[in-house]
């Protein structure tokens, strides 16, 4: 597929990940909510960097900033941090 | 069976455009 499209695959991906994580803290609600919030936040820093087109210096949070956050919410779940980090171009 | 709440579609959301950029940026 293009580039420029997410292609089926990474949407399917995308989903059971996310639900691979929604099941593994059941009992931890507040760790998933956690790593939605950083998500969000991402998506949100990087939507105002587009807008703003870099002219006040921020690249808003890196990729870097987003794993190193999801590492320490996802101590001693290696797998999912390792499942994580595929999806993080330049990981 | 998928129960997604709008919070939990942005971070699909998200996930998938972060892998998209990875394979741009590999290809």
């Amino acid at each position: 597929p293009p580039a420029s499209e997410t292609s089926p695959v990474e949407f399917d991906s995308a989903i059971s990940y996310v639900n691979k994580i929604k099941n593994r803290f059941l009992d931890h609600p507040e760790i998933y909510r956690a790593f939605l919030e950083i998500l969000h936040t991402y998506q949100k820093e990087q939507l105002e960097v587009k807008e703003s087109r870099g002219s006040r210096g921020s690249s808003g949070m890196t990729e870097d900033e987003v794993f190193s956050k999801v590492a320490s919410l996802f101590k001693g779940q290696e797998d999912l941090l390792a499942e994580f980090g595929q999806f993080l171009p330049d990981a | 069976s998928y129960d997604f709440t709008p919070l939990d579609s942005s971070a699909v959301y998200v996930l998938s455009s972060m892998a998209r950029r990875r394979r741009a940026s590999q290809s």
